[in-house]
């Protein structure tokens, strides 16, 4: 099965846009 | 004050000085259940909110135009996404981010992102940034968190929707008993994305597989 590194996605959410 | 008065529930915070019958005591330390239970009266206890405090400092970074999340990468030199709470409290005092803030509401941020004894900063820095854009989407409709029933169709556009939702994704697939030491299978990641609200489209599932799949 597809494994993902969560925390690299979660990285690209919660950028930082300011 | 010169006057007594009835307590307010509010006077009850680190470091503050209350008076009983003309005797002056500080008060230095708080139990876990008091402290509980004042987190869950955020109204009553505004230095117990961690969502006021953040925005606070939320203005303050974006004022600055600061960008913290590499300033604590840089203290965890272990790159376990957490730092003890020596390290934890340095960092944010290096940022000078802790000046404008008393005890309490130190203590409420450290209680926060606080598991066992680690520091989980990338989760305070998600809540920054998801404030941030909950801020500047107030008024637009188009950005705000919807129900079920748009699917967002591209990767960017899903990212964005799943930032301005309360839920915090990191925490969240942290604390799961399905998810591994920062990794998931695509099937629960969706299962859990699903479980808070947003359902994936195909083709954001697709996106997501090309840009984040690791070798097992």
């Amino acid at each position: 099965s597809v494994v993902i590194n969560f925390n690299t996605l979660c990285d690209d959410i919660y950028i930082c846009d300011w | 004050s010169q006057q007594p008065r009835i307590f307010r529930p509010n006077d009850i915070y680190l470091g503050n000085v209350i008076s009983f019958n003309g005797n002056d005591f500080q008060i230095i330390e708080m139990d876990n259940m008091s402290l509980d239970f004042c987190e869950h009266f955020p109204d009553e206890f505004p230095m117990m909110d961690t969502f006021k405090i953040i925005g606070d400092m939320m203005h303050q970074i974006v004022d600055r135009r600061l960008d913290i999340r590499p300033h604590f990468r840089r203290a965890d030199t272990k790159r376990r996404r957490w730092l003890d709470q020596a390290v934890f409290v340095s960092t944010l005092d290096g940022l000078a981010l802790t000046a404008d803030l008393n005890d309490q509401e130190v203590l409420t941020l450290m209680r926060r992102f606080k598991d066992a004894d680690s520091y989980y900063y990338e989760e305070m820095c998600d809540l920054v940034s998801h404030v941030y854009a909950k801020n500047s989407s107030m008024g637009t409709p188009s950005t705000k968190s919807r129900k079920f029933t748009i699917i967002d169709s591209s990767l960017e556009a899903f990212k964005q929707n799943a930032r301005v939702r309360t839920i915090q994704w990191r925490r969240t697939f942290r604390k799961d008993p399905q998810t591994h030491d920062g990794f998931v299978t695509l099937a629960i990641l969706e299962k859990l994305f699903k479980k808070h609200g947003l359902q994936l489209a195909d083709a954001v599932v697709d996106e997501i597989r090309r840009t984040y799949e690791v070798d097992p």
